[in-house]
């Protein structure tokens, strides 16, 4: 069974979806078996991946409901990787309903188990917040990598983030490793981001990756049309930025 | 009693934190009586008030609760104008406490009634989702403002924003209304930003507000020193802008 990584980080806008759908599509392109899952109500990555909501029979909160297996609600955006199980907005009904459920925390990877040997990898976007939807993605997940831009505010959420993540392993899922830290639209030529960026490596030694997605419009115009970035303009900057990520952290999340 | 504007967009990172601090304190410094209420557990308005939290003995997360009027979680970070109310992580736990709850959306609305006769405005931070905490903002206010950057992904999210509040008006608030959609982080040199905007002033046409806010570091440095642009450097461009936003939302916000 492949790795399952959560994409998580509970400030909004840090560049999870962007991150989630570019890796799945990057990896693909290798010719790895990559399933993405949506697990925001937005729907941001079905979008990115150009599935028309409007369209589908199932979805992930069909799976979280038990009304359906994974393997049902995958759909294939571009033939023949990556894989999606998408999301709509009734997802956002799952967080209220799961409340009350014995084991709430571990639908997903319950749901998830049922796949796992069809992939190589499987990649969770999260929604931006700490809510049962995000636990769900980080019981499932063996490993979670955090997009942050360095700036102030999203420096700040890390350390509420890093606390959940050591109450997450101690009491749900031991083994839960973060991936890295991965800084997002940087611009070297701003001083907040080199303040930033450096106190971030500072506060979290050998957690930063060293690759870095700069900031790079052909990300927002990609989703614009319902491609990755791999299949929009590889040469973009950060399409290449994504593919040196991608091996970065092949040999965490690919091995074996 | 003077207005309750909710500033809320269940798409992360769109400028609602920037917008609510901004305004709030470019309205006190003209001598007006403000109170925000940060209503997101990442307590973002609180930081960038300059409020440490590890030294509050009250919250939003109190009041919600029932266990401290509003007025006793009130502090003044800059003298006179404008008040707090404060929020902390604990806030995380009141959408899953609410739930079960009855009159659960009611909550904030009960509450800041105790208070609004003693401000001319009262301005509501939102979360990044469309979960309890959201709903009793969009109950307790009668204004809506909606940032959004001109990016695809914002502008998708925009029409279910949209279904949202009118099922508000409709079940839970039939005052609600929206004071407009305000652009945000706003580069008029990239393509894409232009494409989206007029996209968005045709599907929504006398909602989209004349003010534009352009992209602008001295944002997030005002953040990193806990004071708001009119007080860290009140010339920067965003800064102008806020006040221009500000003067052409009195007279729907500050009427009478
Ligand atoms: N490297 C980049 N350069 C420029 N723009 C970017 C970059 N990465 C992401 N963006 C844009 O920033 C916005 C936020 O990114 P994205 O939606 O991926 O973040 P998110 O963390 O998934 O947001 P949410 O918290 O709402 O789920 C999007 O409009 C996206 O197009
Ligand atoms: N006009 C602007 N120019 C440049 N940066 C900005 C601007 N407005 C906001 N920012 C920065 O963008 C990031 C997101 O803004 P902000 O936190 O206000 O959004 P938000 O919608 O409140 O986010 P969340 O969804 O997490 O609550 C912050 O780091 C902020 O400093
Ligand atoms: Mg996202
Ligand atoms: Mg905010």
């Amino acid at each position: 069974m492949g790795a399952i990584v959560a994409i998580a980080n509970q400030k909004g806008g840090v560049g999870k979806t962007s991150t989630a759908v570019n890796l799945a599509a990057t990896w693909a392109n290798l010719g790895k078996r990559i399933l993405l899952v949506d697990l925001d109500p937005q729907g941001n990555a079905t979008t990115a991946f150009g599935v028309d909501k409007k369209s589908l029979q199932r979805s992930i909160y069909q799976v979280l409901a038990g009304r359906c297996r994974a393997s049902e609600a995958v759909v294939v955006p571009f033939d023949p990787q990556p894989h999606l199980i998408p999301a709509t907005a009734d997802l956002s009904g799952a967080e209220v309903e799961l409340v009350g459920e014995i084991a709430r925390e571990q639908r997903l990877k319950e749901a998830l188990a049922t796949v796992a040997d069809d992939y190589d990898l499987i990649i969770i976007d999260c929604p931006p917040s700490l809510g049962l939807l995000t636990l769900n993605a980080l019981v499932a997940a063996n490993r979670v990598l955090i997009p942050m831009p360095c700036e102030f505010l999203p420096m700040e959420g890390l350390s509420q983030l890093w606390k959940i993540l050591g109450i997450v392993q101690a009491r749900l899922n031991p083994q839960l490793t973060v991936a890295g830290i991965l800084f997002t639209m940087f611009d070297p030529r701003v001083n907040l981001t080199r303040q930033v960026a450096e106190e971030v490596r500072r506060h979290f030694p050998n957690q930063v990756l060293n690759t870095v997605i700069p900031r790079n419009v052909r990300v927002s115009e990609a989703q614009s049309f319902g491609q990755p970035l791999i299949r929009f303009d590889h040469r973009a900057k950060a399409s290449v930025s994504y593919q040196s990520l991608a091996g970065e952290l092949a040999p965490l999340l690919l091995a074996g």
